[in-house]
């Protein structure tokens, strides 16, 4: 465990955190992407069921009860208990897009060996789909035109996690000869796809604007 | 070398 990574994950929860919070306090799940936070769980649960039959640490183990659980409960937040607020008619990416593809790469480009097959081709499902699951978000805002300042904080810690991980990865890379190509390179395009969304976060919403795309 | 990939990242 490395400072960037330790930040990152401290990142990832806090995340979820404001998340949580925003819906909570507006009572409203407004400017959210039901998709992307399903898209999330699934993420989760296919990458960290390996908590039944894998011990790494205690930290591992509670943050991956973290995850699953958090998403589980953001989603009965948005489908269930504040299910007026939500407004399928803006959030239309279309998931098919995203799952598929994830699932053939998954199926070609993986670490199975003749020991494990399906928990490492479903590990590597959720390192792609994770890799595109804010799409939806972010074209859900791209189609609005502006968030909510909460908004905006929840997907820089959310973006700023994935971005900690970069520097996490060469660290490891110099102390131990640490390589993840899969990781890596999904780490990449991952956060690659904030980029837009970091630019105007610093150059609006840090100096107190309001979020808003350019028309 | 390649050794088993260790998956201890979240």
């Amino acid at each position: 465990m490395n400072i960037f990574r330790f930040l990152g994950d401290l990142s990832h929860l806090t995340s979820i955190l404001i998340l949580i919070h925003k819906i909570q306090t507006s009572r409203s799940c407004r400017g959210i992407s039901y998709k992307t936070q399903l898209l999330y769980v699934i993420v989760f649960v296919s990458r960290y069921l390996d908590l039944v039959w894998t011990y790494v640490s205690l930290y591992n183990s509670l943050m991956k009860l973290f995850f699953i659980s958090s998403s589980s409960y953001i989603l009965y937040l948005i489908k269930i208990r504040f299910r007026p607020t939500l407004d399928p008619s803006i959030d239309t990416f279309s998931l098919p897009y995203l799952i598929i593809p994830a699932a053939i790469l998954s199926l070609i480009f993986n670490y199975a060996d003749e020991k494990a097959w399906l928990s490492e081709v479903l590990w590597s499902f959720s390192i792609y789909l994770e890799s595109v699951a804010i799409l939806p978000q972010l074209f859900l805002l791209q189609r609005t035109g502006e968030a909510e300042t909460i908004t905006t904080h929840y997907l820089f810690a959310l973006g700023a996690y994935r971005a900690l991980y970069i520097p996490n990865w060469i660290y490891r890379y110099a102390t131990e000869s640490f390589v993840d190509p899969i990781a890596i390179i999904s780490g990449l395009i991952q956060t690659a796809l904030y980029a837009d969304f970091f630019y105007i976060y610093f150059t609006k919403v840090i100096r107190g604007q309001k979020f808003e795309l350019p028309a | 070398e390649q050794h088993k990939h260790v998956k201890d990242e979240l």
